[in-house]
């Protein structure tokens, strides 16, 4: 906990009433720490506390435990500021069908996804079509139409040559895992993108990713019309870093967070929730 | 000459961030850098190659070698991890990677819960032409272990292979149904099973060892497994995990076909991860 090591920190400093630059250094250690450990990538760690370090001089930071509330509150705001201020909507077409593609990773967590976006559009009195595209792994195309039936909601297989968009007022594409250095694969989902001008393309990453993630999303966003981020997987209790990074890196704004694997575990993104999973 | 390049600040630096950026965890390359930085400003190492050596020999010392463990007939290989992590495909790739070399696996699909997870074992079964034991969906997934068990003695199988749930190591209930199984094989075959596999998806970061710590207190895990290696991830984790658990990795998921499975090479592996 940034909290305590901070706490610590601070009790070993001599009882000065104001932290000097130099004890605010030490404080800064146990932050990169805390933020290393959270899987916040190696170069946002860096902008972050030199952010930190900038902001807590400038607030003269006080020695005691008030001076460790203090350095969190600073790290806790910088990182809010980071991951935007503010929850990002799905967005709707003006002209229907709304097309939402799901990209990502080998096991992020898109056909479980897909089917849960489908279920909170239909509870919202929306008429939601899912289309599965994954013609590579076993099974795949059987484990969204079970999913669908089970919201007892249209499921249709498909050729990413040739991708189905009636049916409904939201198509929600599911695609296969893919690498984002698989040269074949990426061309497949670029096609796939150019052919069914979706509303949304969101990139599926799981929370529990290390500090991969950001050069995958970087080269997902660098391809791809990338409208939005799903942090898939939230309930392992994944400090969830990554999140972090891929927003810092590429501006993609984390939408929505699947916190379990129920069809209906999925939530609006908080930025202040996932703020406080990185402190720890 | 690329032998006699010197170590600068900069490239020490380079060295840090790549050894981060592998997911290697920040209290092993805290101390790792301490000593090279000390060994460098010594002059007891001055050539980049020599550093490189070092810290290779370092971290490949962390990884402990896998020991063959007896085991019964059948042989019993139960196969965990966390939601996604490529435990299905590895089952499959160890099937028919065993069954080439001359032994008679059957697959377990243990997998009850998972929508289609059944089915996609089968398919798999089926394009490798492998037998496989399936339960139905919603069934008991120990009593799916028992049973593949008694068939593979019947049949002359010589090792079972069995498939379970993804599950969060966060899910109490969860973890309790995976002691479960792992009573139920025992019971099924004295020692059983011989070998828990943990598969640990290449590209996660630090959560990786909470994983490794709750799964080995549930199901004693005996190996790892690190898939998509064949990505941009390197891995890194398991050195954290190998320190605290004495966990040897048996395996390496290079891809999503059969044959994408490769045993660990220690030397290599961290070699990939060095500037
Ligand atoms: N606990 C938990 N499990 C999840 C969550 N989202 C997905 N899963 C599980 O993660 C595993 C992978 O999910 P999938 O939906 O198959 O992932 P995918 O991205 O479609 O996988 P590929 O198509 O192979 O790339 C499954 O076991 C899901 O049940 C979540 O938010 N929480
Ligand atoms: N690139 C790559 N993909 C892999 C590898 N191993 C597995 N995958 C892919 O990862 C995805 C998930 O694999 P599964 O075998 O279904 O994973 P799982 O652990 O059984 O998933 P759950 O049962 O849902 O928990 C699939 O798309 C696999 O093809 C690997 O070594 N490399
Ligand atoms: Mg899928
Ligand atoms: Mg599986």
């Amino acid at each position: 906990q940034l909290q305590d090591r901070l706490a610590a920190t601070f009790a070993t400093l001599q009882g000065r009433p104001r932290v000097t630059e130099a004890d605010l250094e030490e404080a800064l250690r146990d932050v990169r720490v805390a933020l290393l450990e959270a899987d916040v990538s190696f170069k946002v760690v860096k902008q972050l506390v030199a952010t930190v370090r900038e902001r807590a001089i400038g607030q003269q930071v006080v020695q005691s435990v008030s001076g460790a509330q203090q350095v969190v509150k600073i790290v806790h705001d910088a990182l809010v500021e980071m991951l935007g201020s503010e929850a990002s909507p799905l967005e709707r077409a003006t002209t229907a069908p709304t097309v939402i593609v799901m990209v990502g990773l080998q096991g992020s967590g898109k056909t479980t996804t897909s089917a849960k976006i489908a279920n909170v559009l239909r509870k919202q009195g929306r008429k939601p079509v899912l289309v599965t595209v994954d013609v590579h792994r076993p099974a795949a195309m059987d484990q969204l139409e079970a999913l669908g039936k089970q919201l007892g909601l249209p499921v249709r297989r498909a050729d990413p040559k040739s991708v189905p968009l009636d049916g409904g007022d939201t198509v929600i594409v599911d695609t296969a895992g893919r690498l984002h250095i698989d040269e074949a694969m990426m061309a497949e989902v670029e096609s796939i993108v150019a052919a069914t001008h979706p509303t949304e393309v969101l990139l599926v990453v799981d929370a529990m990713a290390g500090q991969d993630a950001v050069d995958a999303a970087s080269a997902f966003k660098a391809r791809l019309p990338i409208t939005g981020l799903v942090l898939a997987k939230v309930d392992s209790d994944a400090r969830g870093g990554a999140s972090l990074s891929i927003r810092a890196a590429t501006g993609i704004p984390v939408k929505l967070m699947g916190t379990g694997e129920k069809l209906d575990a999925i939530e609006v993104f908080h930025p202040d929730r996932l703020a406080q999973r990185i402190l720890g | 000459k690329p032998e006699e390049e010197p170590v600068t600040d900069e490239w020490l630096d380079r060295l840090e961030e790549a050894l981060l950026r592998a997911d290697l965890s920040v209290s092993l390359v805290d101390p790792v850098m301490l000593q090279v930085r000390d060994v460098v400003r010594e002059g007891r190492a001055k050539t980049v190659p020599k550093v490189l050596d070092a810290v290779r020999d370092a971290l490949v010392a962390v990884i402990p070698p896998a020991a063959e463990a007896p085991a019964g007939t059948p042989r019993v290989i139960l196969v965990v991890g966390v939601n996604g992590s490529g435990k299905t495909t590895f089952a499959a790739k160890l099937a028919k990677r065993l069954r080439d070399g001359g032994e008679k696996p059957l697959l377990a699909a243990a997998d009850t819960f998972r929508a289609a997870a059944i089915e996609q074992l089968e398919s798999w079964a089926q394009r490798l032409q492998l037998p496989v034991v399936s339960g139905r969906p919603g069934g008991d997934p120990a009593a799916v272990v028992f049973d593949a068990i008694q068939a593979a003695r019947s049949r002359g199988n010589s090792v079972v292979i069995a498939d379970t749930a993804g599950r969060l190591h966060t899910k109490g209930y969860l973890m309790d149904e995976l002691e479960k199984i792992v009573r139920v094989a025992g019971r099924a075959r004295e020692g059983a099973p011989d070998e828990v596999l943990l598969v640990l998806d290449g590209t996660q970061g630090q959560n990786a060892i909470l994983q490794a710590r709750e799964f080995t207190k549930a199901a004693k895990v005996t190996g790892l497994v690190v898939t998509k290696l064949d990505g941009t991830a390197k891995g890194g984790a398991v050195f954290a995990i190998a320190n605290d658990l004495g966990l040897p990795v048996r395996w390496l998921g290079v891809g999503e076909k059969a044959e994408d499975l490769v045993p660990m090479d220690a030397r290599a592996y961290v070699t990939a991860m060095l500037p």
